[in-house]
């Protein structure tokens, strides 16, 4: 055997790419058949804080037969090859011709970006993420606008209907806590009042005062105790003559370490109970908008609102492309894809912003979030359907959470 | 790739762009329309 090893003589020969996938397929399709499965026959997603005795959630990726073989490919593998082949260093004389070139078939303009230098970006993933000119693309000013996160096409958007349902105007429909997690998942969240603007739990002023809301700067007035103050006065002790004097102004270092007093008058601001909108009369209903990015838009996301993000819920979940053409033949394609959902509050109240991934671009960055992975190989969130939960309480203990301005650049998609 | 955002805002108009009440949230964007970042998408 020893003669036999040493001996022979060993040949190398290139195999066909498409022998290469089809083993890949075929060793994806034999990891989904080990997949739990209900007795209704669907693929059961395991989430990671599934209580014991909980209902697992039924995620079935279903649509016509091109979406089926779509569902068994590996597409994940697939992602992350596409990201390593794309962060190969280009030579240099290719990287002009080539950038060119991939602007024109893609529609990028090459006049916002940041860098007009083509030859500085070592490779594709790094032309992709490319920053814009700064002042490029003006905020509107509307102090009550929402304005777009991102550079791309709107495909839908509506009204959430009471119980939760995403509808679309094309008819696909799914349920929103299959899209962002349920309330129940580690953190409560206040459930959009019925239209009929009753009080919220647990308080007994009438329903126009008692809407949760957010601290946000300068224009914003807070009551507090009966008394009105501006924000500005609030947080730095400065007053007009119509208010009383407050506690002892706060300096800006103060507010990394608030005095109790400013905690327990944020705390009570952010709770709602004193929190007064500026239009007394609205009732709150809940609102959708899905805004898909082409691949030759600009692939950062930006915040819509001035808002406070609290939570962030990672879903692994799949990659599939969510092109329009795929958004209409795979139902619940958010509900499937690798997302990472943002959540938190704003002036009135819930406001959530989840990118969601793709085969091209699985990998999502929250600038402010260093310990976020997607688009991961190993690791409990290989598994699909899990979803891990993280607190940004932290970052800042008046408000709860991150301070996100409107406009500010909050993250961004890489290639792979 | 895809930014979804679920939002709660005052009253507001159905989606066929009709409004409802006065300080309601309104649309102010078209599907299948072009956005910019910044761009105005709705206002209460």
């Amino acid at each position: 055997l020893r003669q036999a090893l040493s001996k022979t003589r060993i040949e190398w020969y290139p195999i066909p790419v498409g022998l290469g996938i089809g083993f890949l397929a075929f060793s994806q399709f034999r990891k989904a058949a080990r997949r739990p499965i209900d007795e209704e026959d669907h693929i059961v997603a395991v989430e990671e804080s599934q209580s014991p005795g909980q209902k697992p959630k039924r995620i079935r990726p279903d649509g016509p037969w091109q979406v089926q073989v779509l569902s068994t490919m590996p597409l994940k593998a697939f992602s992350r090859a596409w990201g390593w082949f794309n962060s190969r260093p280009l030579p240099v004389f290719l990287r002009t011709p080539g950038f060119k070139l991939y602007s024109y078939i893609f529609g990028v303009n090459l006049d916002e970006i940041g860098n007009p230098d083509l030859t500085s970006y070592r490779n594709l993933s790094e032309f992709f993420y490319r920053e814009l000119r700064p002042g490029i693309r003006p905020i509107d000013p509307h102090p009550n606008s929402l304005v777009s996160p991102a550079d791309g096409t709107i495909l839908h958007f509506g009204e959430v209907r009471p119980g939760g349902q995403v509808e679309q105007v094309k008819g696909m429909t799914y349920p929103l806590d299959a899209l962002i997690g349920s309330k129940t998942i580690g953190q409560e969240f206040p459930t959009p009042p019925a239209s009929s603007g009753t009080s919220s739990p647990g308080t007994n002023t009438p329903p126009e005062l008692s809407q949760p809301g957010i601290l946000t700067p300068d224009e914003e007035f807070a009551i507090v105790n009966g008394i009105h103050y501006t924000l500005p006065s609030l947080l730095h002790g400065t007053s007009s003559d119509s208010e009383p004097p407050l506690p002892p102004p706060l300096s800006e270092s103060d507010l990394g370490a608030p005095t109790p007093n400013t905690v327990s008058v944020a705390n009570d601001l952010i709770e709602g109970t004193t929190w007064h909108t500026l239009h007394p009369s609205a009732s709150t209903k809940l609102f959708f908008c899905v805004i898909y990015l082409a691949p030759g838009d600009y692939h950062r996301y930006h915040s819509p609102v001035n808002w406070v993000v609290q939570l962030r819920r990672h879903f692994s979940g799949e990659l599939f492309s969510v092109s329009p053409f795929l958004q209409r033949h795979l139902p619940n394609l958010f509900t499937l894809n690798e997302r990472v959902a943002l959540l938190g509050k704003w002036k009135h109240g819930l406001f959530t912003m989840t990118p969601v991934g793709a085969t091209n671009v699985g990998s999502i960055i929250v600038n402010f979030d260093k310990e976020l992975r997607t688009n991961h190989a190993r690791g409990e969130l290989a598994r699909p359907g899990a979803l891990k939960e993280a607190s940004y309480a932290s970052a800042s203990e008046v408000l709860g959470g991150w301070p996100a301005r409107k406009g500010e650049e909050i993250g961004g998609f890489k290639l792979g | 790739s895809t930014v979804v955002l679920v939002f709660e805002a005052p009253g507001g108009e159905n989606v066929e762009g009709k409004i409802e009440g006065k300080g309601g949230f309104r649309w102010e964007c078209r599907r299948g329309g072009k956005v910019k970042v910044g761009e105005r998408l709705g206002v209460v």
